[in-house]
């Protein structure tokens, strides 16, 4: 909240939008308006009417570098908007840059979701930390309710609850890197990068910098699912594969390949596995492992086809590890395995397990 | 005029950045060498982003300093 948790006194909030962005259809831009609003209505007792003339409490404008309030906006990107916390006059005022490409999809920026987080500010919400919160400074694209708990939490220790509000699915919480309880989804390598997936999230880890980078799923790749269940990269066609049940997409970079999303079946997998719960690809042998339930396959990327002779037992093959993996990754003739809490270093030659850590030491904790 | 160097150029971003969003005042800074208040200011806001807490201008902090954003400071008192 802002210092002296600035609130309207009232639940009844009035706005008004002032002008419109020639980017969108002005029907676009009062749709967007209206969601923005809904996002959290639904979770107070908070109602929104809108005026069409004379002085409402969220006066909602466009504008382009100095606008009218001495807090000029900077031309493109950079800053996209601002908005006051309740008061008179200026409170809760918000002001979108019309120096910004709006839009109703995942390209350039977002209206509803930029509106969505303003009017958190011009109902009394600060800036939050944590980065799957509407209310993260940074912006970044997401589909679905954009709620966190962090965010409801913060709206409704200023309005109290709205009845219906169990009717909503907040957003997950970002993951804390070095939680002793966390475990992985998915790890793969991105052109000497290591990323690795956890819920809605991936951390970005490159070999120079100490600090993994966090950042939602949706927000680079919108185009995939918002979870992923395995990955693998094969740097020699320089494509990443990323698997989410029985559904598979190739990224090249940052962009998904023309063609994908692939059935999982393709492969050569039977029709019975539904879902793959880790992927790795071995250099030494151009084999890629997949791993379902407990067993593995091995899918030999020059054929193009199955090996044959699997699916084989994980318990079997790979002894000291248990029966099933979450996540896979292979350097220099070492697999790491990971699963719960738990990374198993193995030396695929010796087939034996060197070392065992915790999940998180990939993220350096 | 001397040209700008990438340096300066992260620079002048930088404190751009934290007079804007972390209050810091103008004229604080030093001439050729990052000030205290600025180390003081870069720490607040890695501490806020969840960054490594270093106090310098490392790739991730200016990384961060170039994405697209709210106006609204961060941690600031609201003025």
């Amino acid at each position: 909240h802002f210092p002296r948790d600035l609130k309207w006194q009232n639940s009844i909030i009035t706005f008004r939008i002032t002008n419109y962005t020639p980017d969108l259809e002005k029907e676009d831009v009062d749709q967007a308006v209206h969601n923005a609003l809904n996002v959290w209505s639904k979770v107070t007792p908070l109602k929104f009417k809108k005026l069409r003339e004379g002085d409402a409490d969220i006066m909602i404008s466009f504008g382009r570098k100095e606008h009218g309030d001495f807090n000029p906006f900077d031309g493109p990107e950079g800053l996209l908007a601002h908005a006051y916390p309740p008061g008179n006059g200026i409170g809760g005022d918000t002001h979108f840059d019309e120096d910004e490409t709006w839009t109703k999809d995942s390209h350039a920026f977002n209206l509803f979701l930029v509106a969505a987080h303003e009017f958190g500010h011009a109902l009394g919400m600060a800036h939050s930390s944590d980065p799957g919160a509407l209310m993260y400074p940074v912006y970044s694209y997401s589909r679905g309710f954009p709620l966190s708990e962090d965010d409801i939490k913060g709206i409704q220790s200023l309005y109290g609850l709205n009845p219906d509000h169990r009717k909503v699915k907040p957003k997950p919480e970002a993951p804390n890197k070095c939680d002793p309880m966390l475990t992985i989804d998915a790890v793969t390598e991105l052109r000497g990068e290591t990323i690795i997936f956890k819920d809605s999230f991936y951390w970005r880890l490159h070999p120079q910098v100490v600090e993994p980078e966090q950042n939602l799923i949706k927000s680079t790749w919108p185009e995939i699912p918002g979870k992923v269940d395995a990955a693998y990269e094969n740097p020699e066609k320089d494509v990443v594969i990323i698997f989410r049940g029985i559904k598979m997409w190739a990224l090249n970079g940052y962009n998904v390949v023309e063609g994908y999303p692939k059935y999982i079946h393709k492969l050569g997998l039977p029709k019975s596995i539904r879902k793959i719960d880790a992927a790795v690809y071995i250099r030494d042998t151009g084999k890629t492992l997949l791993f379902t339930d407990e067993d593995y396959w091995s899918y030999n990327e020059q054929r193009g086809a199955m090996d044959s002779g699997y699916p084989r037992s994980i318990e079997v093959d790979f002894p000291g590890i248990g029966d099933e993996i979450d996540a896979a990754a292979y350097h220099y003739g070492y697999l790491y395995l990971y699963h719960d809490q738990v990374q198993f270093e193995y030396n695929y030659s010796a087939q034996k397990v060197i070392r065992i850590m915790r999940a998180n030491s990939l993220l350096n904790c | 005029k001397p040209l700008p160097t990438e340096e300066t150029d992260k620079r002048l971003l930088a404190e751009q950045y934290l007079k804007r969003y972390y209050g810091m005042q103008a004229g604080l800074q030093g001439k050729t060498k990052t000030s205290d208040v600025m180390h003081e200011k870069i720490r607040e806001m890695q501490s806020f982003f969840r960054l490594e807490v270093t106090g310098q201008l490392d790739d991730n902090t200016l990384e961060l300093m170039k994405k697209a954003r709210c106006g609204v400071p961060d941690a600031a008192e609201y003025n």
